[in-house]
């Protein structure tokens, strides 16, 4: 676990008894360290570290009796707290209520659509999945079959454009009572201007409640550049990342958190569609700091 | 004459950051680091760093031998979504231009349209897919395909897999059942084993890499998504100290869209 993990870097401190401001440097070294390797962007790692710098100096460590003790407990808080603030659940608004699901090639989207609507379901709301993505090969098929999976309600296109779809989907949904329209829609890249100004459209078209940014929990250092400029673009409302079930440590977590100030709702830990959990800001702590 | 960059900790802090936002990885940036701490300045620093890591993308490759009388056999793996369907439809295109018969196998049996996704790209490749059916063993796809393959004298045979995790022990061995069953075939199947990895990833590639290795031998890496701004530095890494070459990169979504890696250029995108 993460204390024992840390408690090694101190370890060699502790001996010491009293920490010079030296040593305390050379701890956070190696915490920064931790840090890259787990993914965490290189800006947001000097940035945290500057902040709990400021917190351990100001609870007077260096006098303290146990400094090494302290500073991990301090890193481990600090980290918690920083992705407490990013756990929010998902929001209804309208009738039907449009969540869209948006991001980069190979995300996730499309298997998340359904693990959302499984979820939903739960909570009595009656979904429907809308397939926006008319050009990945197989795609509306792809959603066609999750929906069957799901056992939820599925939106079959009769155009391939996505704004039409966008425009047309939640109008049907409401005729046939569903509560909750989920658009998938095609990964693009951030700096595709085009797709994302297609993007900007066909939200302008169905004004989503929920703008849900999926992103690879495996993302590294390039996990800021994209997770700022979909939220400078689009005003994303929340983040959900996927495939959380490896062995990846997860920083793109704090860099996304970091850089975008939005809510972490949900986390995907597998192909199937229960496989979607919480976000579990003390779980994933521990998971960065390995 | 003792000027050395050792002492300028911004220049050091420089080059780091360069490396680091590029998902080197902590381990080798520190060993580059230590190599360049002794460089008179920022630029000469700067070439060292180019010409190591140039070396060490061009001290591994891959020699493709196309054998007579059999199909040569390239198999796709890696985790999920990172360009390996994409990726086959593409060099799939590219060797039958060069005048290659070409085969396609869709052995991932699981995903939702999975086989759909290929079969789209066959259609428009007018290159024949051999199929199962969902939740069929994969393996016997591929066996199927390989012996179609064999009979009708085909030159080349491209098997798509599922995406897999490499934490994931029973999708791991599935994959090694793939290769196990084409051995019995012929020892030489399959003669190459591509591992996609998605160039926005981090650390976790290496990670990968390591534990696909462990269960099948890879020829190489297709490095997929390079049209993003992440600049793919975790490659380092694994070339250096896995020894598995860099054979293609994937510029983007379309048909065209693969090259063949060029080391000098890639390191270029780095340190530009
Ligand atoms: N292991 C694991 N695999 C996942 C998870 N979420 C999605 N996947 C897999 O990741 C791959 C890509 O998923 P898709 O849903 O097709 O991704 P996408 O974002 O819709 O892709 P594009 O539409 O091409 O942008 C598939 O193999 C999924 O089964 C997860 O949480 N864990
Ligand atoms: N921008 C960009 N997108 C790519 C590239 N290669 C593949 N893609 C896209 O990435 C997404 C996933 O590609 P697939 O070929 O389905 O990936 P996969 O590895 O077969 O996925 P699974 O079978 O689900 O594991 C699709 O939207 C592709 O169009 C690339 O080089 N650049
Ligand atoms: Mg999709
Ligand atoms: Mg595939």
């Amino acid at each position: 676990n993460i204390q024992s993990n840390l408690s090694k870097i101190f370890r060699k401190l502790r001996s010491k008894g009293r920490l010079t401001e030296d040593d305390l440097n050379q701890g956070f070294d190696e915490i920064k360290r931790v840090l890259l390797e787990a993914d965490v962007n290189y800006e947001v790692v000097n940035k945290f570290i500057e902040d709990v710098r400021e917190r351990a100096l100001g609870q007077e460590i260096l006098f303290s009796l146990n400094p090494g003790q302290m500073v991990v407990k301090i890193v481990y808080e600090e980290l918690v707290d920083i992705l407490g603030k990013a756990k929010k659940e998902i929001f209804f608004k309208g009738n039907p209520a449009i969540i869209m699901l948006l991001g980069l090639q190979g995300s996730g989207k499309t298997t998340t659509a359904g693990k959302l609507a499984v979820l939903l379901k739960k909570k009595n709301r009656k979904c429907i999945l809308v397939p926006a993505d008319t050009r990945r090969p197989g795609a509306v098929e792809q959603l066609k079959q999750i929906a069957e999976q799901a056992n939820v309600g599925f939106y079959e296109p009769d155009t391939d454009d996505p704004l039409e779809i966008a425009r047309k989907a939640p109008k049907v949904a409401y005729i046939n009572s569903y509560d909750t329209v989920i658009i998938d829609t095609q990964g693009r890249l951030h700096v595709d201007d085009k797709l994302m100004k297609e993007l900007k459209q066909m939200i302008k078209i169905a004004k989503p409640s929920e703008k849900l940014f999926v992103a690879d929990g495996m993302t590294g250092q390039d996990a800021v550049n994209i997770a700022d400029r979909f939220n400078n673009d689009l005003d994303i409302t929340g983040v959900i990342l996927t495939k959380l079930d490896g062995d990846a440590r997860g920083g793109a977590a704090l860099s996304i958190y970091s850089v975008t100030g939005k809510p972490i709702k949900l986390i995907g830990v597998g192909e199937k569609i229960t496989d979607m959990e919480q976000f579990y800001p003390d779980r994933i702590a521990s998971r960065i700091l390995g | 004459l003792s000027k050395s960059i050792a002492k300028d900790k911004i220049i050091i802090s420089e080059l780091e950051k360069v490396m680091l936002e590029a998902d080197f990885g902590f381990g080798i940036t520190t060993d580059i680091i230590d190599m360049v701490k002794n460089s008179s300045d920022k630029e000469s620093a700067i070439e060292e760093i180019k010409s190591y890591l140039i070396s060490i993308l061009q001290s591994v490759e891959f020699k493709r031998e196309f054998p007579k009388g059999k199909p040569y056999i390239r198999m796709f793996v890696g985790v999920n979504g990172v360009g390996k369907t994409t990726s086959i439809a593409k060099i799939a295109k590219s060797d039958k231009r060069n005048g290659k018969k070409v085969m396609l196998a869709a052995c991932d049996t699981f995903r939702a349209a999975a086989i759909e996704q290929l079969e789209i790209w066959s259609n428009r490749l007018s290159v024949p897919v051999v199929k199962g059916s969902y939740g069929s063993d994969p393996a016997s796809i591929a066996y199927k395909a390989a012996e179609e393959a064999i009979e009708n004298m085909y030159d080349e045979l491209l098997i798509d897999t599922a995406g897999r995790l490499h934490t994931n022990r029973n999708l791991m061995a599935e994959m090694e059942k793939i290769a196990r069953v084409l051995k019995k075939i012929d020892s030489d199947f399959p003669q190459e084993t591509l591992i996609i990895l998605d160039a926005s990833i981090g650390q976790n590639n290496i990670q990968q890499a390591e534990k696909f290795a462990s269960s099948i031998p890879l020829s190489g890496i297709v490095l997929a998504k390079i049209d993003g701004t992440a600049k793919g530095g975790s490659i380092f890494p694994i070339v250096r100290d896995l020894k598995i070459p860099v054979l293609y990169m994937c510029t983007g979504e379309g048909l065209d869209d693969i090259v063949m890696f060029d080391p000098v250029e890639f390191v270029e995108s780095i340190f530009p």
